[in-house]
């Protein structure tokens, strides 16, 4: 699963 | 949120405020980077431009308010209120040569082609490069202060343990990011060396001093 929306971190 | 990336996010708040501290208190900004702090400052606005189009959390959105602010003002402070105390001959390391390949290679290797994206990997890889300057003066005079020392631990403790928190959340959540990993392990690989003389020198009570 690559990341593009999921920003929550720092 | 797990306790790795809640400690990474303490530690990096922790080591925001010992700077600002350690600025204001001794009215000096003396061995502090003020590049290293204009490339921190250009890692957050470029990071959390997504203040205007997302919305995560109040404690997601209160620490990128924060970051943004605080970077501003360690600026101000080095450049402006104490900039007859900035080191500025011991602060020689030139910005360009670390942010120009750093925007090449997020227009090159990111996760999708659209300016916030690449503004986000562009702030990714440059934060694991941008206290390069600031060690680059530690090494230049061959010491830091005390409290300088406790900044950068805390400062590069903070990827460390984000890295912890990534393996944790691929592990338990399947989530994985591989931008940021590699970023934040080159960023923690930078402080080794900087560890290690934190451990025996400065943990034992000796200034950090390097061998000349």
């Amino acid at each position: 699963q690559v990341n593009k929306q999921n920003k929550d971190e720092l | 949120m797990n306790v790795f990336r809640l400690s990474g996010d303490v530690s990096h708040l922790l080591a925001i405020l010992i700077l600002l501290m350690k600025i204001w208190k001794t009215r000096s900004c003396a061995g502090i980077s003020g590049k290293s702090q204009i490339l921190f400052a250009l890692v957050y606005t470029t990071r959390y431009l997504d203040l205007f189009t997302s919305f995560i959390s109040p404690y997601n959105t209160a620490m990128k308010v924060f970051f943004i602010a605080s970077s501003y003002a360690t600026i101000y402070l080095i450049y402006l209120k104490f900039k007859a105390t900035y080191d500025r001959n011991h602060d020689t390391f030139r910005m360009e040569f670390l942010v120009l390949p750093v925007l090449v290679l997020a227009f090159v290797v990111n996760h999708d082609f659209t300016p916030l994206e690449i503004l986000w990997t562009f702030s990714i890889y440059l934060e694991s490069v941008a206290i390069l300057p600031q060690l680059f003066m530690v090494s230049k005079t061959g010491q830091a202060e005390t409290i300088t020392s406790h900044y950068l631990f805390a400062l590069g403790m903070y990827r460390a343990l984000y890295i912890v928190n990534w393996v944790y959340r691929y592990y338990f959540e399947g989530f994985y990011d591989l931008i940021a990993i590699i970023a934040g392990v080159v960023q923690t690989v930078l402080y080794c060396d900087f560890f290690y003389l934190y451990v025996t020198k400065v943990l034992k009570g000796k200034q950090l001093t390097l061998p000349a």
